[in-house]
């Protein structure tokens, strides 16, 4: 464990429960992507499976727990408790053609053809493309509520610290995962155009308005 | 075969 590595899973972990507050709080999931959620939770259960079979350390174990936990509470929160409150007409991304080529490039590009390393590869895929349903919803409805741009800058944040992660533990530990590193980078670089807005805007307590 | 990379992160 490291500070990058530590500093992105509570970054990640803020993300989540920034998420689940802004729906239970504001009773409502106005602004949110559904399908970015349905996507979040099939990479937290494709890549957590292992929970069981391999012990890696309390921390690592609570973490995923709480991670397919809250997943499935928030899509619980947006598709059940609060559905009246979703945003059906605008949070209208094809997530099949997401999954789909995830799915053939796991199958294709593993480091292992085994059920687990091509679940695990998938998810690493699946996750670095999962946030785009959420950012064509904010891109069409042109604003992002002001909480939900801090879920979405933690959420970015979180594989931008994980890159320099990486970085560290090539140099330290020489582990080097090209899978996970690529998939990182493309995941950040999504992100890149609404930090540039949340660092412009957000941070000087306007708005979070997409240029029209 | 490349190394077995323990899968120790999130």
């Amino acid at each position: 464990m490291n500070i990058f590595r530590l500093t992105g899973d509570l970054s990640h972990l803020l993300a989540i429960l920034i998420l689940l507050w802004k729906i239970w709080k504001t009773r409502s999931c106005s602004g949110i992507s559904g399908r970015s959620q349905i996507l979040f939770a099939t990479v937290y259960t494709a890549r957590y499976l292992d929970l069981f079979t391999n012990f890696v350390s309390v921390y690592n174990s609570v973490m995923k727990i709480i991670f397919i936990a809250a997943a499935f509470a928030t899509l619980y929160l947006i598709y059940v408790k609060f559905k009246a409150t979703y945003d059906r007409n605008h949070d209208t991304f094809r997530i099949e053609f997401l999954l789909a080529p995830c799915a053939l490039l796991a199958l294709i590009l593993n480091h292992e053809f085994t059920i687990l390393e091509v679940l695990w590869t998938f998810s690493i895929y699946l996750e670095s493309v999962a946030i785009l349903p959420q950012l064509f919803l904010v891109s069409k409805t042109g604003e992002a509520e002001t909480i939900t741009s801090h879920y979405l800058f933690a959420l970015g944040s979180y594989r931008a610290l994980y890159l320099l992660n990486w970085i560290y533990r090539y140099y330290f530990e020489g582990f080097f995962d090209l899978i996970a590193i690529v998939a990182g980078i493309v995941q950040t670089v999504l992100y890149c155009d609404f930090f540039y807005l949340y660092i412009t805007r957000v941070i000087k307590g306007r708005a979070l308005k997409l240029p029209a | 075969p490349e190394t077995k990379i323990i899968k120790d992160e999130l």
